[in-house]
Parts: C-alpha cells; sequence; structure tokens
C-alpha cells in the first residue's frame, strides 16, 4: 500500500541543516496497525506529515498503492482528504465551528456527509453531551477526543495519529484505543500511531523506533 | 500558603449549568509538590487556571498567603506575574517570538531578565541547540519543553503544570521532571502537576485526585 525509499526531509537552516528524516526505507500493507515510537525531535510528526502527503521530501520516492505521491498541491489534497484520516498531535480542531461541525466538515471535504454518522463516532468516544459546544469550551482530553472521532468519521483507508492519547488518562485512552481499534479492523484500515506510551504496543500487529530521523528497529508484534 | 473554600466554578450553558468545579475546599503549604489526577473533564485546568488568578471561582473563597485572591483584573495579573509559573496544557508559546525571546519575555513582564538564566535553564531540558528557532520550527516535544524552561526562569514561587509530559517520550519525561524536581526543591517553590502519568508520583509529596469537580482523594506520599 505505502512505500518509502530513502525518504530525507531536510530543513535548511542558517547555520546548519537540519536532518529530520534522514534516509527512510519503509513498506506498510494494507490492514496493518503500526505503533510508531521514538524520543522528542526523532522525527515522528515530520514521517507522518510526509504519509499523509501534508510535506513532501526533500530525497527519495513515496509511492501509495505504486502511484508517486508527488504532483501539485491540489493532486496531493484531493489524495488526502479522499484516503486519509489524522489525528493532529495539537488536534487542528476549528474554532469557530462546534464539536459537531468539526466532524461534520470533515466528511463534507471527502463527500461523505452523514449527520447519523457523525453523532455515533463522537457517542463512542464519550462526547454525546458536547457535541454543540466549541472546542473552547471543553477539556484538553475532550478535544483530543474530537480529533480522533472526525478521524474515522470518513472511513478513511490510512489513519494516522500523533500523540493519539497524550491528554488523556489510563481509562480513557484504553477506551477510545477499543473503539479506534475495532473501527479499524471492522473497515480494514490501516493505520500508523506516534506515542510515547508503549502500553499501546498491545493493540499493535508492528513496532517501528525512530531515532534521529532513521528507523531504528522494526518488529512484528500480534 | 494557598486556601481554598468550597470553590465552585459554574459555566451557565443554554441547557445545562456544567459544574466544571464543585465544591473545592484544599489547603497548600510551602514547599509541598502536588500531583494533581483525574479523569478527563473532571477539572483540574479548571483549579489550576483559579490557583493561578486566570480565572474566578463562581462561589466560594480563594486565599494566598492570607489575602483573598479577588479585585480587579489588573491586581490578579500583577499577583500571577509575581508569583506563579505556569506550564499550560497547549504551552501557549508566542509564535513570532524565538525559543529564547519567549522565556526572555516572561522574565521580562516580573522584572527579572536575566539572559544566562534563560539560556541556563533551556540547556538543563535540552535545547540549548534550538534557542534562536521559532515555535513552528520545532518538535510538539521541544515546544513542551520551552513552555517547562519558561515557567521556571523567573522563579516564581508556585509552579503549575498541566499535562507536564503529555509529549514527551519516557527518557525525556524523567529528565525534564529530574531538572524539575531539582530546581523546585533548590528554590523551596510549591508546584501542583496535572498528569496523566500515574509514574510521576514518585516526584510528589501529595496525590489529589478529582472526580466530576470535587476531590475524590488526597494522600500525602513521600
Ligand atoms: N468554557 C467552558 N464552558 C463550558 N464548559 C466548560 C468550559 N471549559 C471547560 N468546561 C467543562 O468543564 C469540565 C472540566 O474541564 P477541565 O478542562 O477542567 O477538565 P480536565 O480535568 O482538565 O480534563 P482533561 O484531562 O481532558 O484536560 C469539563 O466537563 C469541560 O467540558
Ligand atoms: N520547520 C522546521 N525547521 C527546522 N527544523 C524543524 C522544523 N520542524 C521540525 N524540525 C526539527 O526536525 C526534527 C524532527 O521533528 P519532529 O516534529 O518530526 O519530531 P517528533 O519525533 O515528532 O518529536 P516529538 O516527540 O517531540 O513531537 C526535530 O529536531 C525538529 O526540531
Ligand atoms: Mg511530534
Ligand atoms: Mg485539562
Amino acid at each position: 500500500m505505502i512505500q518509502l525509499n530513502n525518504v530525507k526531509r531536510h530543513y535548511v537552516m542558517a547555520s546548519e541543516t537540519i536532518k529530520a528524516l534522514d534516509g527512510i526505507t519503509l513498506s506498510i500493507q494494507e490492514g496493518e496497525r503500526i505503533i510508531l515510537l521514538g524520543p522528542s525531535g526523532s522525527g515522528k510528526t515530520t514521517l507522518l506529515n510526509c504519509i499523509s502527503g501534508l510535506d513532501t521530501p526533500t530525497y527519495g520516492e513515496y509511492l501509495f498503492d505504486g502511484i508517486s505521491v508527488t504532483g501539485n498541491s491540489e493532486e496531493l489534497t484531493t489524495f488526502r482528504r479522499k484516503n486519509v484520516g489524522y489525528v493532529f498531535q495539537f488536534f487542528n480542531l476549528l474554532q469557530d465551528l462546534t464539536v459537531l461541525e468539526n466532524v461534520l466538515l470533515i466528511q463534507e471535504l471527502s463527500g461523505q456527509r452523514d449527520v447519523n454518522r457523525a453523532k455515533e463516532v463522537l457517542s463512542l468516544v464519550g462526547l454525546e453531551g458536547e457535541i454543540d459546544r466549541f472546542p473552547s469550551e471543553i477539556s484538553g482530553g475532550q478535544q483530543q477526543r474530537v480529533a480522533i472521532a472526525r478521524s474515522i468519521a470518513k472511513n478513511p483507508k490510512l489513519l494516522l495519529g500523533d500523540e493519539l492519547t497524550g491528554n488523556l488518562d489510563t481509562e480513557t485512552s484504553a477506551k477510545v484505543m477499543n473503539v479506534l481499534t475495532e473501527a479499524c479492523q471492522k473497515e480494514n484500515i490501516t493505520t500508523v500511531m506516534v506515542t510515547h506510551d508503549e502500553s499501546l504496543a498491545k493493540y499493535a500487529t508492528r513496532v517501528i523506533r525512530l531515532d534521529s530521523g532513521k528507523v531504528k528497529s522494526d518488529e512484528r508484534v500480534s
């Protein structure tokens, strides 16, 4: 499904070049559930942004279903809206839209508006009581759960999550990971989840560790 | 040092009243290191905002060193700038200032500008190489560490941290908690840290658990 060949992402600064990704070669098959671990600054967010098409590698190749994911920005945007669900490290919710509207918007952008489905996923993550509030009127963990619900409301082929449970207590994390894993198994969604919580490996089929922009280890686990 | 008497924080919405804090009575002595735990939505951020003076209770009383923390907004702002260091759940860094400038600004607002001290705390959290970059040019965990460095750069009497290590891997978390605990013991800083990571209790003298806006348990631990 996904093939990265010697992908590099460099930032050329005044005094130095930052090698955020320094030669990543990876294959990801459909239906895999990958946990991506690594120290702060090791390149996890950068890798997810390249996989989602939000960022473009400086060198190397990225193939999705055998087709090179490059081309102009509009093609990339269409690709992403159609195929990718993304839970961002800082959620990226629209502050002027309610919780429900934030979910509906993502559905509309991929032509799948469905109010019942939107309410259903919000209810699965425990937010049925908050659907008409704005992001500024709910807690940090509630905002994170809106971001999670939003990412699965449009049935993406590929689900990317960055620090998926960083703001959630143990009990809510477990509930949310169960909801996600079930939804992904049911719809055969491929997932790559960044986390610092090693205990989430139990929901995965494969654990990849990054260090300084390179793959340090890559193991099947389930 | 801090006394909360039956503090409530209600949000009156169209269809219901949200009781974010529902009667909190607590005393905090100088030098205590408190870990504040509780499920998502239980009132932790709201409690920190009341303690810092960023928010005002709807009912009840808040005394700091025996003086009621109310009064006009300017008095509260002076109180906070003078006494409180705060690591926000979403960091609140200024995007147009560099990492170093973000730290210097907080020092200036409390009349304690000290470039050497600013560089020292940034180095303690492993960011000496990033001081001239902007928040948008560093990773999530690096941003969190800027927020942490910023909070101790002005030697506050009271240090509040919301999800202090939510975006940090285990190794970086431990390093940062050691830096903080050492700085707080050395300067006798009182701390209240919100976290979902129960393992951080080993750095604390007391563990308070919230549930639905109330104190569920409150135990000395060290
Ligand atoms: N502006 C607001 N209007 C209405 N309700 C609010 C507002 N801000 C917060 N709340 C509600 O108050 C309650 C407590 O929120 P708070 O942010 O303190 O929780 P928290 O313990 O920090 O949660 P988390 O662990 O998810 O960050 C939640 O039910 C939240 O939805
Ligand atoms: N716009 C940018 N300009 C320069 N360097 C950058 C930029 N964005 C990221 N970096 C650097 O690239 C490296 C990787 O960043 P990335 O955000 O991918 O790390 P991460 O693994 O997600 O870290 P964390 O766990 O802290 O979120 C870091 O050293 C970071 O400082
Ligand atoms: Mg990141
Ligand atoms: Mg909170």
